[in-house]
């Protein structure tokens, strides 16, 4: 149970380190609060944006918290690949440059998986290979428009 | 083995047969707010097995019936690229509902489709499906939970 | 106690129905679970957008519910008046037209009284009549780029 | 008595002394992802007395005191249309920390502070400052929890 978790521990906490520097300028990685006997304690981030001070994840800002837990995501996904994923507005706290950079990653990664996401963020449609449009009947019923490539 | 086809009937905001084609690359699903679009994931995970009826904001399984129908039967089968189709069907009773599985049309269980999932990479733990508001539950989650999460992938 | 908790409550509902109707189409109003004894109850939404059978409010959408949040917060404003008031990302569930909606009425109530809103969305950014630009000096300390008035 | 100014002095990520001029009418705040747009509310809700330090992100009131500067003050100070002034103070100390208050630059209370607001129309419960994350939090109350809001405005 114990080589176990911290298998998963290693390979999740060096696949974050990989996603955390490639979305925020700066360095991230995983801590255990109790590395001897990990279930006795918590697991929380180490955060150090570039030219800052190491933080305590509370002062972070809305925005930033959201690209660490996004970091987590697709680090645990890297662990366990997947043939396909979905994913329900997971930009709305970033600025248009952060979903930008989120955007660009998931296009790469929907090189060899397939990716499906919801989103309202202009950058984030703009990536997209293909649009799926969603109304309303007059009914208020669901409605799909389509399906429409993109650029 | 990725999804290629959705077929959604009777299920939420969804009401008659909707038929949803997926494509490989990265698709983004757009639209007005309350027009049907996480119900469209919510769609994936009940045919997945991968959520509970809270998961899928519903006090009850019968609540994801559309309500306007009338119709006491909801459906959804999702198609995957290797030919494998599974489906899920759930029918309002006098007392409660019935649940009925298909894996490539033939009568199945929720544990078989689940056995499947696992076998090709699909698994609850495994945050293929991230659902509206999960980026805010974990942001606010306690270090200790935040490992938990981890014990359950080991 | 009773009475000076219903006066509130009447109050509030009374706002609510207006703000509601007005940024979305159908009708809604506060409830009480207990009408005779508030106290021993709570206190809920019954929303009934325009052709849709009345809703249990779980099964609403993420954009649905944060407008029926931001009404009741309105009305709440509406019943003690203040010179000035400050909202965080309140636009972050919204979809584009609904982010319209909310800055328009935000644009009107502004007339008399002070709005100060951080927002990362366009159509709100757009209404304003003061953008305060904000953004980090290489040792990542807080700069005010200046304000300027808008359009 | 709207506000007319903030100056925020070694506040959170406000090093040295800034100004930030305020006016009439509807003012959007705007700018990157930790550029410091919540901390000018928070330096409001701060001055006012409105919320305790974890409202304000921090574990304890000293952790709102700039952390690169090595100074062991912050300060700010807000000015309305009607002339008044209303500063607060935090100073680190040996153990702790001293906390001042000023109205109109005399030395004043917390309490005396949050009655002049109050006649004013500043209350706390009255929800003129709404943070981020409050529309969340409120969505995500039990309907007890809801009815509690309009216990502490009747
Ligand atoms: N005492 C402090 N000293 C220095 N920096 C601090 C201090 N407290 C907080 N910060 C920094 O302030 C930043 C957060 O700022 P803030 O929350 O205002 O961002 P924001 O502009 O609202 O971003 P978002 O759009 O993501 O909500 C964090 O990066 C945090 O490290
Ligand atoms: N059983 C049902 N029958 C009919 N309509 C339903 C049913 N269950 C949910 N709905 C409706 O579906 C709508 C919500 O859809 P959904 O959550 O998919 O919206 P969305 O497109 O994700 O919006 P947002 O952008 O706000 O997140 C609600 O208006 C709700 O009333
Ligand atoms: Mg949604
Ligand atoms: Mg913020």
């Amino acid at each position: 149970k114990f080589e176990a978790f911290m298998k998963a521990f290693r390979e999740i906490d060096s696949n974050f380190r990989k996603v955390f520097a490639r979305l925020m300028s700066g360095s991230g990685n995983l801590v255990l609060e109790n590395e001897e006997d990990p279930f006795s304690g918590g697991l929380t981030f180490a955060i150090k944006p570039q030219d800052k001070k190491i933080h305590i994840l509370s002062s972070l800002s809305g925005g930033e918290k959201s690209v660490v837990t996004l970091a987590f995501i697709f680090a645990i996904q890297q662990f366990m690949p997947a043939p396909f994923y979905a994913m329900d507005e997971i930009d709305m706290f970033l600025d248009g440059s952060n979903v930008e950079r989120v955007a660009a990653m998931i296009k790469e990664l929907a090189g060899n998986t397939q990716f499906i996401l919801v989103s309202l963020r202009k950058p984030m449609i703009d990536r997209a290979d293909r649009i799926l449009g969603v109304t309303l009947r007059p009914d208020k019923s669901t409605l799909v428009t389509g399906v429409k490539a993109n650029g | 083995m990725h999804v290629t086809e959705l077929e959604i009937n009777n299920f939420k905001s969804f009401s008659g047969v909707t038929r949803i084609p997926f494509f490989e690359g990265f698709t983004v699903i757009s639209g007005p707010n309350g027009s049907g679009k996480s119900n469209i994931i919510d769609s994936l995970l009940f045919v997945l097995s991968l959520s509970t009826s809270s998961g899928l904001r519903a006090e009850k399984l019968t609540d994801l019936i559309n309500l306007n129908s009338g119709r006491n039967l909801s459906e959804v089968k999702a198609t995957f690229s290797d030919g494998t189709t599974i489906k899920r069907r759930i029918k309002r009773a006098a007392h409660g509902y019935y649940s009925y599985y298909y894996l490539n049309e033939r009568v199945s269980t929720q544990m078989e489709i689940l056995e499947f999932l696992s076998r090709h990479g699909i698994k609850p733990e495994g945050y293929n499906v991230v659902m509206q508001g999960d980026i805010t539950r974990i942001m606010e989650m306690s270090n200790l939970e935040r490992r938990r999460i981890i014990d359950e992938i080991a």
